[in-house]
């Protein structure tokens, strides 16, 4: 799961 | 960081800035929908509760709380500050339509069975439909203000940008979120009719005016 992603985007 | 992503950024926050000052210079919030500024509370509240667990920059955190300061500044303005001027008959979207089936598919579709997931997932899937209420009041009277159009051409442009970034980052990164990807598509294709009419019509000097 590529969590750092879904917190990067808005 | 992408250019895509950043302009879809900046023109999120440029819609924010037009409503809110088309709102507090014409001291009226005629012709928003509050229905709809509800639900981007919601969306906000929802996706961005990873703020008091993970910092990932400075300008990411600042956008989050500007997006969500914001909102409710807005639900302000139109339910308390200028509440006389809302037009709440036009404004009879029932937003539980909307909530309740995105939080249901959000139960159904995501990516893990955890509580920040499932918002996060719940708060795209919202997002996605946030603005039929105000797409609806719009069709119902018929018209709206030049502002408010731009206001609505910066917010859906907003997206169909993140939809460029996806497909840079796909192909630079190899890295997609595909409920993202298809909740963007389903958001962006709903403003597809109205990117019509501000092409045609706003753009041209003209107002936005539906055909009787």
């Amino acid at each position: 799961e590529d969590w750092g992603y879904k917190h990067d985007e808005l | 960081m992408n250019i895509f992503r950043l302009t879809g950024d900046l023109a999120h926050l440029l819609a924010i800035i037009i409503l809110l000052l088309k709102i507090w210079k014409t001291r009226s919030c005629a012709g928003i929908s509050g229905k709809s500024q509800i639900l981007f509370a919601i969306v906000y509240t929802t996706r961005y509760l990873d703020l008091v667990t993970t910092f990932v920059s400075a300008y990411n955190t600042l956008m989050k709380i500007f997006f969500l300061a914001s909102s409710y500044a807005t639900m302000y303005l139109i339910y308390i500050k200028f509440k006389a001027t809302y037009d709440h008959n036009h404004d009879t979207f029932r937003i539980e339509f909307l909530v309740a089936p995105a939080f249901v598919l959000a139960m159904l579709i995501t990516h893990a069975y955890t509580l920040l997931e499932v918002l996060w997932t719940f708060s795209i899937y919202l997002e996605s439909v946030a603005i039929l209420p105000q797409l609806f009041m719009v069709s119902k009277t018929g018209e709206a203000e030049s502002i408010t159009s731009h206001y609505l051409f910066a917010l859906g442009s907003y997206r169909a940008l993140y939809i460029l970034n996806w497909i840079y980052r796909y192909v630079m990164e190899n890295n997609y979120d595909l409920i993202a990807i298809v909740a963007g598509i389903v958001q962006t294709v709903l403003y597809c009719d109205f990117f019509y009419l501000y092409v045609t019509k706003v753009l041209k000097g003209k107002k936005l005016q539906l055909p009787a």
